[in-house]
């Protein structure tokens, strides 16, 4: 069973989960082309 | 406390003027110029008079660009790429500024004032962290802290003569760090934390570049912070989709090291299996499945594969870890040296059980650490008294000794769970041909054929078994071991009923 | 046999527990390591381009921040001074270049739509762009397909080359939709 401490870590954790860091969160900042992410079809390079 | 009258808008004044200066086009075209005029600036506010003063400044100014971010995340309507650019382009200006600060601070040659400041700095943001993170509990963001983390650590890696000459420093500064805000002391930082610690270029200086592996010890510290933090949550097998991220990210992580660096693996596989816990194989599987580039490993399903004919079998794997000084109490380590050399006391045996259990709450009766600390101690002084005896380890001369004693007597003696982890602790030096792998392989071979109740044969089955049905890697020690279990007729292994109660299980 | 979790018994529950519950099957039997978007089989190093313990690709060549002199670093203050980014205004070799080094990204679809525009079209299944061959039209056309010699996009080689096609116009993208709300550029 967890006990008190490790479910007091789950909830902060779990509250982390919810922002977690983007990819640009570790680059220069691009102010010319930065990093847009969206869902591209799948049928194109994913890679 | 205590903080001087004016001193917080002397910081906020000397801090907008920064990050001005640092985006003017004048620090584009020559940034040390420019600094240098800023430098002036805090001079003449008395800032850099005494060392208090300048770890309020600092304090006070991560305060206020913490505080700027919290309130660009809670701007309504705010998209995430705009939320970082405008708290970016603060944050980015101060790491800028405390780099610049680090770089220039005292003479070239005297590189102890810059890595004081940069401990200085780095231990004031962790505070502010750790303070911000018991404050806003489930509030509170990683943003602010990460950033500076990362574009700090960036700043401070790049390549130019003054910061390679104080690279290993900076790096242990930034490993203290994180170990001070490791997980399990600060779970809401938990993801920003591995993305830091498993951040190419942390990884590329950790594990790569610094010479002589002198940053592998370090590493491999953080790696069992974070082991330590996963284990409770891994122990109760239901994965919550929190846990189950960290988890598969933690993978990715593993992945990476075993494909570009195994030998660290390999050295340190008894630390992190020391940490990880029993049913988390396939995490355990990969770490154990390390083996050093240069060797070139035969098939495990090479009929009639003479492994003590191998070359490295011989060699005694390189272990980091000082296990020896992990048997405690010292009484006990005596009584098993003395048993060891003498087979006395007799009652060591006897005793032996009540020295590993620790508790009587089911799935926590035993110290874990400390039985794997014993099976590979005793293991290794096998293998040595059988050398000085010039003989090599196999099924014959294995027997009969007081380290084989010690292990036929916890088989015997321990209830399933104890014993499921006593058995454990042997697979777990199941890995790349070396003496280890060898005289353990031998080990479990041996107990399988003497045991007295066919309980013993099946929970070594079981342990083998389990590592073997999950997903690859597979360590090739616990192949080898397995195939010569299930392929030589003296184990009488397909008589045994366990092994028919299940169609999955025969299968 | 054993009775408790410690023996066969244990380890059996454990596998058919995990059939039906899939948050067990991570730790029960693993996962395939080779669907974590690492390419094991790499002979070079992994962790130059790591992309993090979050991300299913490597880095993309623009992800990685290289030192360079400070000049070289576009300063904001000359931000203004730079022309906006106009697609329309590109050659098609540059408008492929952005498609296939901004995956995932709204660059991608940009550069897609553009092309589009220019009388490419995007093959679904070849995974590669289509336009007409002057002078080498279709050599039969019905409601549904064309068949013919057309001019396709080498990515690999990076040049326009000609071919035979079987063209199901159902496997050819439609236009591109651009998401509606471009994040604002900062």
């Amino acid at each position: 069973p967890l006990q008190k401490e490790h479910q007091c870590q789950f909830q902060m954790m779990e509250a982390a989960f919810y922002h977690m860091p983007h990819p640009s969160d570790s680059e220069r900042l691009r102010t010319y082309l930065p990093r847009n992410p969206v869902p591209t079809p799948l049928y194109y390079h994913q890679v | 406390f205590d903080d001087p009258p004016g001193l917080l808008e002397k910081t906020e004044f000397l801090l907008r003027e920064w990050i001005s200066i640092h985006y003017s086009a004048t620090a584009g075209r020559d940034p040390t110029r420019a600094f240098s005029i800023f430098v002036q600036q805090m001079n003449g506010h008395g800032i850099l008079k005494t060392d208090d003063l300048i770890t309020r400044f600092f304090r006070l100014s991560t305060q206020m660009c913490v505080d700027l971010c919290y309130r660009f995340l809670a701007e309504p309507a705010s998209t995430p790429t705009l939320i970082r650019t405008k708290c970016f382009h603060t944050l980015d200006a101060f790491v800028r500024l405390i780099a610049l600060l680090v770089k220039h601070s005292g003479d070239a040659s005297n590189t102890n004032t810059k890595i004081n400041l940069l401990n200085k700095v780095l231990g004031i943001v962790a505070g502010v962290l750790l303070q911000d993170h018991d404050n806003r509990l489930t509030e509170f963001q990683q943003l602010p802290y990460h950033r500076i983390f990362i574009m700090l650590f960036l700043e401070l890696n790049t390549p130019e003569p003054i910061l390679e000459a104080i690279n290993y420093q900076v790096l242990t500064a930034f490993c203290h760090t994180l170990h001070i805000l490791r997980p399990a002391k600060a779970s809401g930082f938990a993801y920003a934390w591995l993305e830091l610690v498993s951040h190419r270029v942390f990884i590329g200086r950790m594990l790569a570049i610094t010479p002589q592996q002198k940053g592998w010890g370090m590493y491999a510290q953080l790696l069992i912070d974070l082991f330590k933090f996963l284990a409770p949550f891994l122990r109760n097998a239901e994965l919550a989709k929190p846990v189950t991220l960290l988890y598969k990210g933690t993978l990715r992580v593993l992945l990476v090291l075993l494909h570009d660096f195994p030998e660290f693996l390999c050295d340190y596989h008894y630390g992190f299996c020391d940490v990880i816990p029993p049913n988390c194989i396939q995490m355990r599987n990969l770490i154990l499945s390390a083996f050093p580039r240069n060797m070139r490993l035969p098939d495990p399903f090479t009929p009639n594969l003479k492994v003590d004919m191998l070359p490295e079998i011989a060699h005694a794997p390189r272990v980091l870890t000082n296990f020896a000084s992990m048997i405690q109490p010292m009484s006990f380590k005596k009584d098993l040296d003395s048993y060891l050399k003498a087979r006395a006391p007799v009652t060591f045996l006897s005793d032996l059980r009540s020295n590993l259990q620790v508790s009587n709450e089911p799935g926590m009766r035993y110290n874990i650490p400390l039985m794997n600390a014993l099976v590979l101690y005793v293991g290794a002084q096998a293998i040595n008294f059988i050398r000085n005896k010039g003989l090599t380890p196999n099924m014959s001369t294995i027997a009969h000794s007081s380290h084989m004693d010690i292990f036929q007597n916890l088989a015997v003696d321990l209830d399933t769970e104890g014993r499921y982890l006593f058995l454990n602790a042997i697979a777990n030096q199941l890995r790349y041909p070396n003496s280890h792998t060898h005289y353990f392989s031998c080990t479990l071979l041996y107990l399988f054929a003497e045991a007295n109740t066919e309980a013993i044969q099946e929970q070594i089955t079981r342990v083998l078994l389990e590592r073997l049905i999950v997903n690859r890697p597979h360590p090739w020690g616990l192949l080898i071991t397995f195939i010569e279990l299930i392929k030589n007729p003296t184990y009488k292994f397909w008589n045994h009923e366990f092994v028919h109660c299940a169609p999955e299980i025969e299968k | 046999m054993v009775k408790d979790q410690f023996g066969m018994v244990g380890l059996l529950t454990f596998i058919r527990a995990a059939e039906t519950d899939p948050n067990l099957v991570s730790l029960a039997l693993g996962q395939d390591l080779t669907a974590l978007g690492l390419n094991l089989n790499s002979p070079e190093n992994l962790y130059p381009n790591f992309g993090g313990p979050w991300a299913e690709t490597p880095c993309r060549p623009q992800d990685i921040d290289f030192h360079v002199p400070p000049e070289y670093l576009i300063n904001a203050t000359i931000r203004e001074k730079l022309a906006p980014v106009k697609l329309n205004r590109y050659k098609d070799d540059l408008l492929f270049y952005m498609f296939y080094t901004n995956v995932g990204d709204v660059l991608q679809l940009a550069a897609a739509a553009e092309l589009y525009s220019r009388e490419w079209r995007y093959h679904t299944e070849e995974k590669v762009w289509i336009t007409q061959a002057p002078g080498l039209g279709a050599v039969e056309k019905t409601s549904t397909y064309e068949r013919g010699t057309y001019y396709f996009f080498d990515a690999q080689n990076w040049r326009k080359v000609a071919k035979e096609f079987h063209l199901d116009y159902n496997k050819l993208e439609g236009r591109p939709q651009l998401p509606s709300i471009l994040p604002p550029q900062p």
